[in-house]
Formats: structure tokens, sequence, C-alpha cells
């Protein structure tokens, strides 16, 4: 049995660790409570800017 | 799988029967006498559709090896749709129905298994179908095969007459069938050919080193597989590194001869006789004919299904918990998939025995065996999954937990468990069970801003849907709506991130909330019950994410905004359960249900 989580674009910022091996096909052994990823919180909802997609120009 | 029925062929000529010497005296002098296959001598050259490769035979001893039986079709006294059964020995197997009319065409084959000792006699019952009541049984014949395949004619087909069956005197009509041997070195061959195409995972055509030795592992002999790159080099006579499916072909069936390779079937896991090569080629092939659906003739009644039922226990690693005997640490070696494990930074293997894995690869790799998933598997596997189910939710199921714990010593933690084990009163107790308060420390509890994984679990993780085809879902009709349903999926989610956890075999089962929030629904979708396993959801050919039953949850979250939450069943472990109802609000890493044994 799967379960599998969708998040909405932009939401969160998964684990680079996790993301890294996925991205060789390697799956990683996890349990439940560890660290999954951080949110990406937006400016009007949280009064902060969204740094991830700040250029600088 | 043929496991249950090892074929019993001898190599003593003293059993020879008077009759049968006697009638091949006259023919034993014209023998081409092949001096390791000498139970099987063929007349080649012979006329029909399979001269060549199949042939008649010419003494008792040949009575052995495989006879492919074709009815061609029958001349009935009156119209109707009909259908042919043929039963030889414990085995009986069907044609498809024909048209409305008097002269049916089947054209159906079937490969039947001759032992020198076992059956010689097939009984060929014909049938007028109807849809409201059951078939009716219109006429018979009895053929001895050996008698067939002996006999002085030219031709390979043959019209017999069709009795009553209440007044075997009367002729209600005429079968017309032909029944040849196929010559054992095409048995080997073709049988070969199969095979490797099975381990040759990139379908080049071409065998690379690792999956020839994929497939030497699977053969389940210690010093073959010490000599794999021996037996390569032998077979890659250009030196090119790769080789081709006929010369490996050649090699395995001169290899095969000298100092046999295959051990054990890969199909069945069957340890087979050494010194009986014939007889294991044998196995091997109707084994694999049974497996892939090979054969445009279907096992009958009863003996198809469990014949079927045979072949798809082993497509999932979950077939582990009916056969410990014969399951990881003997037979054939294992093969692996490698997971990293997060906790100790280290790759670890994840053993499943390798005839599981190619049974999965046969399957769900193949066109031929998704094919089969069109003719009732499905069905199938739901009804294997219900009923493991109930003999999971027995109360003599609950034996099976010390070995089953025995069998998982490294990875299963006792001492984390709620409850002692003579708490759980049935298999599916234990399956489910709890775990103490803290035995999964939540990371950091304070903040709702941090996700936390759901499930004990491997884990696999892509930012949008698009790396996740890239590098792990490759069933064609893979997509984020399909996955979710139309009712669920949102332009926001269309792009979204992907986070899959496939809980394993001795894994802890309930799954657990990765963020906080309150349930807003849940939407069940019907499905499948395929296996999960990474074989399947790397195949082109299957859809898992998309095809399997399972129950899609929406949580809404101040941090995360919506949070689409599957969770997915898969054959055997079908039962998706939730402890908590919609409109509940939740906190990350509260328990949300469990999967158990079921439909």
């Amino acid at each position: 049995s799967t379960v599998i989580c969708v998040f909405e674009k932009d939401t969160i910022e998964i684990d680079e660790d996790l993301v890294a091996n996925s991205a060789r096909s390697l799956e990683t052994l996890v349990s439940v409570g560890m660290k999954l990823g951080v949110s990406i919180k937006k400016g009007p909802e949280t009064g902060l800017p969204n740094l991830e997609k700040c250029v600088l120009e | 799988g043929h496991g249950s029925s090892k074929p019993s062929v001898t190599d003593s000529s003293d059993d020879s029967t008077t009759e049968g010497s006697n009638r091949s005296s006259s023919l034993f002098s014209r023998l081409h006498i092949h001096r390791h296959h000498r139970r099987l001598r063929l007349h080649r050259g012979g006329s029909g559709s399979h001269s060549g490769s199949h042939s008649k035979l010419h003494a008792a001893e040949d009575f052995a090896g495989i006879a492919l039986v074709k009815l061609i079709g029958a001349e009935m006294k009156f119209k109707d749709k009909w259908l042919a059964c043929i039963s030889f020995g414990e085995q009986t197997f069907r044609t498809a129905i024909s048209d409305h009319t008097d002269k049916p065409i089947w054209n159906s084959e079937k490969k039947l298994l001759l032992e020198r000792n076992g059956p010689r006699v097939a009984r060929i019952s014909v049938f007028e179908t109807n849809i409201l009541s059951k078939n009716n049984l219109v006429g018979y014949c009895e053929i001895d095969l050996y008698e067939f395949l002996t006999r002085d004619s030219d031709s390979d087909s043959e019209m017999f007459d069709l009795l009553d069956p209440s007044s075997p005197d009367i002729i209600v009509g005429k079968i017309s069938l032909s029944c040849s041997v196929e010559d054992p070195i095409e048995t080997e061959k073709s049988f070969v050919r199969r095979i490797l195409a099975i381990v040759d995972y990139n379908e080049d055509g071409k065998l690379s080193i690792s999956e020839f030795s994929d497939l030497i592992d699977a053969f389940g002999n210690q010093l073959a597989a010490d000599k794999k790159e021996e037996l390569f080099k032998a077979a890659d006579q250009n030196g090119d590194g790769v080789v081709s499916m006929d010369e490996l072909a050649i090699l395995l069936a001169i290899q095969q001869e000298k100092e046999p390779l295959i051990n054990c079937c890969p199909v069945c896991g069957e340890i087979l006789e050494v010194s009986d090569k014939l007889n294991n080629m044998v196995h091997l092939t109707l084994c694999f004919d049974e497996g892939t659906g090979n054969q445009v003739m279907t096992g009958g009644f009863l003996t198809d299904k469990q014949a079927s039922y045979g072949w798809m226990f082993k497509l999932s690693e979950w077939a582990n918990f009916s056969s410990y005997d014969i399951g990881l640490k003997s037979g054939s070696r294992s093969s692996h998939i490698v997971v990293f494990d997060r906790r100790t930074k280290r790759l670890v293997e994840e053993l499943i025995d390798a005839k599981i894995v190619l049974s999965m690869r046969a399957i769900y790799q193949s066109k031929i065996g998704l094919g089969l998933m069109d003719t009732g598997v499905k069905e199938l596997l739901q009804s294997i999954s219900e009923m493991q189910g109930k003999k999971m939710n027995s109360i003599e199921s609950a034996k099976d937990i010390p070995e089953f714990i025995e069998f998982f010593k490294d990875q299963i933690n006792l001492t984390e468990i709620k409850y002692p084990l003579e708490h759980f009163k049935t298999f599916n107790e234990f399956f489910i069970r709890e775990l103490k308060p803290g035995a999964r420390p939540i990371a950091c509890l304070e903040r709702d801003d941090v996700a936390v994984c759901a499930a004990d679990s491997r884990l696999i993780a892509f930012r949008n849907v698009e790396d996740s085809t890239r590098f792990w879902i490759k069933g064609r009709k893979f997509s984020i709506q399909g996955l979710l349903g139309k009712e669920i999926c949102s332009t926001a989610f269309m792009d979204g991130s992907l986070v899959i956890f496939r809980l394993a075999p001795q894994d802890y089962h309930r799954f657990h909330f990765p963020v906080s929030g309150t349930i807003e629904h849940f939407v069940d979708i019907p499905g499948c019950l395929y296996t999960v396993n990474p074989i399947a959801v790397n195949s082109k050919y299957c859809n898992v994410f998309t095809e399997n039953k399972r129950v899609v949850s929406v949580l809404s979250t101040k941090d995360f905004g919506k949070v689409a939450f599957v969770a997915v069943g898969a054959t055997m472990v079908g039962s998706i359960t939730f402890t908590k109802k919609k409109g509940d609000y939740i906190q990350k890493g509260d328990e949300f249900g469990y999967f158990s044994f079921g439909g």
C-alpha cells in the first residue's frame, strides 16, 4: 500500500536530501514524524516576502 | 504454477510396455538417436502445420514431453453456439465459444504434459451453450494420445466421432483435431528466448552482463553464479560486451547439456532435479505458458482459476505472507531494491526473492502480461485480496504472527509496540498494531509550517509532476487529475509537489497526518489492486496510481493551503480504514488511519 501527498504549487519546499535521492530514482527509508519540508510562505498571507521567488536585478 | 504437480518422467527403458515395443519396433530403426534426448526421439519432416519443430512419437519411451493439441472444429447436426473441452489427467481446458453454426471452428491450441507413466487418454467434450441455463453436453469422444501419436499417417489432424453421452452408440457429430510433440531442443530454445526476454530490461534485444547476472541468480545455481562472467564471455562471441538473444539461447542450451544452470524454477520456485534435464525444461515451459497466458486455449472451470491464482499470488512482494518457507531465505537468490536509510545515512538493500521479481516483471513490464489483466485477472486480484482478508481476520491466522516476526526479526522492533503479542487475536490485528506513545517523535511539533512524513515507508518526492514522471512514475497515463479524480483536482494541484510513501510488508501500517489542518472531505475511488512495488510503478504499461482503488481526502491548512492525501490500496492489502472523520481538526503527526489485509 502507498500514501501519496499532493501539495499545491509553490507551497512546500521539500527537504533537499529527499529531493536529491528521488532525482536519482532512489527511495529514502523514513519514519512517521521525520521532517518532510517547510512551507513556502507567501507575502499576502504572512506579511513576509516570498524570498525564494525574489530576483536581484 | 506447476510447482505442485511436478512431472515425473523417468529415463528407464525397462518400463516400456510390450504393446508399445511392438508398435514402435518397425519404426525404431529409423529413429535418430540423440544421446542426450533419448527419451524423446522424433521423426522430423512430417506433414502438417507443425513439421520441423513438432512431430509424431515412435516409441512408448518417447511418451514424454510436451504435446501440442489443437481442437480445430466440429460438424454437428444442428446450429448452436458451441464450445469444446479437453480433459487430460487432472487438467481441463476449454475453447472459446463459436459462432451460431452447425460447423463450429475453434482452432484452439493447448500444450499438454506427456508423462511416460501418466495419463494417455484425453476426453473431449462438446457443449452447446446457453445464456440463461447451464451448458449442455452434446457429444464426447476419448482419444488415446499415444495411439494417435504413433499411428502410421501422414496427416497431423484426424476426425473423430462424437458420441451421445446418454447413448454412446449414437453418433451426434464429428470433431477434428491435431496433435504433435514438440522437439525438446526447440522447447529448450524457445524457453530460453522467452525467459531472456523477461530479463532484457531495456528491451534492446540484447543482454548486458548485469541482465544476464540477474537471470543466473534467479536460476538459483551458486556454481553458475560464480561463473557468470565466464559464461557471458563464452556467449559474447564478437566481444562487444552484449549478447544477442539467440547467441545466449544457444549457449544456455549447450551449457544445460554439460552442466545444468537451472536449479529452481523462476516462476514457481520449485527445486528442479539436476538429473532430469528434459523434465525440467518441460516444467519450466509449462509454468511460463501458464503464467503469461501464451496459449490460446484457457484452462477450464476450476483448474483455470487455481492455476491463475498460483501465478498471481507471486505478483506481489506480499506473497511472502503465505510462503515463508519458499520466501526470501531459500530457493533462488534474492534480488534487491536499494533504499537510502535516512536515519543511518546508509544504503540498504530491500530484499525480494528473485523469482517474485521476475514474475512481477513478466506481468507488469510486458504487454503480454498486462494483456492478461484484461482477461479477468483484475477480478482475480480483487478476490485474492478479499480471501486473504478473510484468512487474516480468522483466529487461526494468529499462529502466523511469531513466524512473521522471526522472518522480519531485524526490521520489527517489538519494544515499541503498544500491546504485548498475546493481545493480538488475529494476524490482521497484529498487522495494524499501534505503537507506544512517543515511539515516533514528530519533528518541530510546535511549528505547523514544517511538514512531516506520513508513514513508516520508502519515500520518493518531487517538486512537480514532470520530475515524478521523469524519474519514477512510468505509467503512460499518469496525471494528477487521474490520481485525484475530477472532483478534487484543481489547477493548483496540477503542477504541485508530489510525495509518495510506499509501505512494505514488515512496516507499521498506520498512516498519520503530514500537516495540521481540517479534513474537508473524503472521496472513494474504486479500482484495481495492482502491486505498488516500483516494478509496477516504473512500468510504462501499468498505471498503478491512477487505476488502483484509493481514497482521496483533502486537508485544509493554514501554512500549506490544500493538501491532497491519497491512500492507495494494493494486492492483498486493499482495505483502507480511517480513524478520523470529515470536519475533524487534526494536528500533524496524529494518526489518520491504516491499511489492512482485504479487498
